[in-house]
């Protein structure tokens, strides 16, 4: 499934 | 990645790395929450479950092994190691773990994005990284005599927090559908709890005196 993009922080 | 983004992960690098410098070299933890440091250890066990699965970066990863692995360390330091452990305010440090994580947990099942196990786990994160420091300000509140290294610390997280916030409105202009109201409602209470003692701290910067909180 995409990632959400808030997922890319740490 | 855009400079506030970077800016934060720097100062909560530095934060981390000021903490184990003080424990490392002087070998004490006096004023330093052990709850806290657990809560935090919690929350980057939970938050980075996808750390083999999904690589989004060799910097990501990095930065999740770095976070994952100084916490635990430092977790291991205070309550394992001979000397430092013995340095550990554990009277004073009372706050019970269970009174943030439990409702953490319970609200990450109610809100969240999807209703996955990861998906549950990475939400219940960010609520508990949005409390995780409570222990460690109460802790403070008790002994008031906060040592130079400590303050550097609380000061280096809400710094890390500020420019997450500075990160989320840039995203937030400059990328379509960035809209992400769990994590910005979390954060934002997270880093308004810093805001007395970011007072305090600059107003004994300016004094040019020993940081002192009021009783």
């Amino acid at each position: 499934r995409e990632q959400p993009q808030n997922h890319d922080e740490l | 990645m855009n400079i506030f983004r970077f800016a934060g992960d720097m100062t909560h690098l530095a934060s981390v790395l000021v903490l184990l410098l003080k424990i490392h070299t002087i070998k004490s933890c006096a004023g330093v929450s052990l709850k806290t440091q657990e809560l935090y250890a919690i929350v980057f066990a939970t938050r980075y479950l996808d750390i083999f699965t999904d690589f989004i970066s060799l910097y990501n990863t990095f930065m999740k092994l770095v976070f994952l692995g100084s916490s635990f360390s430092i977790v291991w330091y205070m309550r394992s190691h001979k000397i430092v452990r013995r340095s550990y305010d554990k009277d004073q440090d009372t706050f019970r773990h269970y009174f943030l994580i439990v409702p953490c947990l319970l609200l990450a099942m109610i809100i969240n994005e999807k209703f996955t196990f990861r998906e549950v786990l990475w939400t219940f994160s960010l609520f508990l990284e949005a409390v995780a420091i409570l222990p460690q300000l109460v802790l403070l509140q008790r002994t008031r005599n906060i040592d130079n290294l400590t303050g550097q610390y609380i000061f280096l997280l809400g710094a890390y927090r500020a420019f997450y916030i500075f990160n989320w409105i840039y995203r937030y202009f400059t990328e379509p559908h960035y809209v992400h109201w769990i994590p910005w409602i979390a954060g934002l209470l997270q880093t308004l709890l810093y805001g007395d003692f970011f007072y305090y701290y600059f107003h004994s910067w300016k004094n040019n005196k020993k940081l002192q909180l009021p009783a």
